[in-house]
């Protein structure tokens, strides 16, 4: 369950505003949703902790108070907050970790071995 | 078709109609092959299903279809990528030669995809982890995949009987024997063909000059190039890229031509 990253994301994503006012409103309600997306990807893996639900109510508070709609933009925190700045933010915000083969392999052991298959004329 | 194992077994087979080539928990692959001409038992492929299933965050279940003259650059629901989740973007289609040749990259799994329409009929190529090929579900099923075992040995066909018929067909100087082919290839003339195109005498060039002696379509000349093009790219180990030896299908004795 990964749902601290997902508190973690908002936190950042809200902690760091230079705009005030309905600006401020606005990107609230969109880290508010980008917050909403990403604790709903890890609900399958999070049944039952208790951060993950205090999270999901928390979200459903927050959006209430804030008067935002469930529909609309979603940022992706790590890009508007950290990424901007760095030469491969195109190959980052592209998905999480698991989601690169290469990258995540690389961590647990050596490079993996590649095979290969073709089927071609009569 | 020619098919090239993930153990780098080359076989020509029969396998007419539809027949797996993949299935493991992260991709499923199948292929439609028919007759290239009436009453032939040689048979190339004319319809390609790829089905990547639901992956975790990173994509939706994607099924991508490809029948001769329809070679799209999208998955069938019209999209181009993996979904909506997070990782959508890790599993992508490009076109490269629009109706001619697609690559499809499965970065979530470390695979990539190319497949092309050489003449009337397409050609697949697969670069996959070693680990996720042998990821099945089902143990007992492993053996109908044909990349992972090759083809039965009843939808085998004995190239290297046929190739030496061929060659004794060959009309000795003065003769009066008529050519193999019915396009009008001989021996002779099908393996300078395919030699145009295929210098090294592997079994990719002997593939060729198969093709050329059964059908006479001499797209299949460039069918068997760009496949040696694709393990080029695609394959991982260089000194593997040409195949001397049918490993599927050999007698004793009976070995292929050397370099």
């Amino acid at each position: 369950c990964k749902i601290l990253k997902c508190n973690a994301e908002f936190w950042t994503a809200t902690s760091v505003s230079h705009n005030s006012g309905t600006e401020e409103a606005s990107e609230h309600c969109t880290a508010l949703r980008a917050y909403a997306h990403c604790v709903r990807r890890t609900a399958r893996t999070c049944r039952g902790d208790l951060a993950y639900h205090s999270a999901v109510h928390g979200i459903e508070d927050l959006m209430s108070q804030h008067n935002c709609s469930k529909e609309g933009p979603t940022s992706q925190p790590r890009t508007r907050t950290s990424l901007l700045s760095l030469p491969d933010s195109q190959e980052r915000s592209d998905g999480p970790e698991i989601c690169h083969y290469e990258r995540s392999f690389h961590k647990h052991s050596a490079p993996p071995n590649y095979t290969h298959c073709g089927l071609f004329g009569d | 078709p020619h098919l090239r194992t993930f153990s780098d077994i080359f076989q020509t087979c029969k396998v007419k109609g539809a027949w797996p080539l993949i299935d493991n928990k992260y991709l499923y692959v199948q292929v439609t092959n028919s007759p290239v001409l009436p009453q032939s038992t040689a048979t190339a492929t004319s319809k390609l299903t790829i089905i990547f299933k639901n992956f975790q965050e990173c994509v939706d279940q994607k099924v991508y279809q490809a029948e001769t003259d329809e070679l799209p650059a999208a998955f069938v629901d019209g999209s181009k990528n993996g979904g909506d989740r997070h990782g959508a973007n890790t599993l992508r289609i490009l076109e490269k030669a629009p109706g001619q040749h697609v690559e499809i990259q499965a970065r979530y799994i470390g695979t990539t995809i190319v497949i092309r329409q050489v003449g009337r009929y397409l050609t697949f190529a697969i670069r996959m982890p070693e680990e996720l090929v042998h990821s099945t579900e089902d143990k007992e099923s492993q053996g109908l995949y044909l990349c992972l075992r090759g083809c039965p040995l009843s939808e085998r066909i004995d190239f290297r009987t046929f190739r030496a018929k061929a060659a004794e067909n060959e009309p000795a100087i003065g003769g009066s024997r008529p050519p193999v082919s019915a396009e009008g290839f001989t021996y002779e003339s099908a393996t300078a063909k395919c030699k145009e195109r295929l210098p090294v005498e592997d079994l990719y060039f002997q593939s060729c000059v198969f093709d050329l002696l059964t059908t006479g379509d001499v797209n299949f000349t460039m069918a068997a190039y760009y496949a040696f093009e694709d393990v080029k790219m695609l394959h991982s180990n260089k000194e593997k890229f040409h195949i001397f030896e049918r490993t599927g299908d050999l007698t004793p004795g009976n070995s292929a031509p050397g370099r």
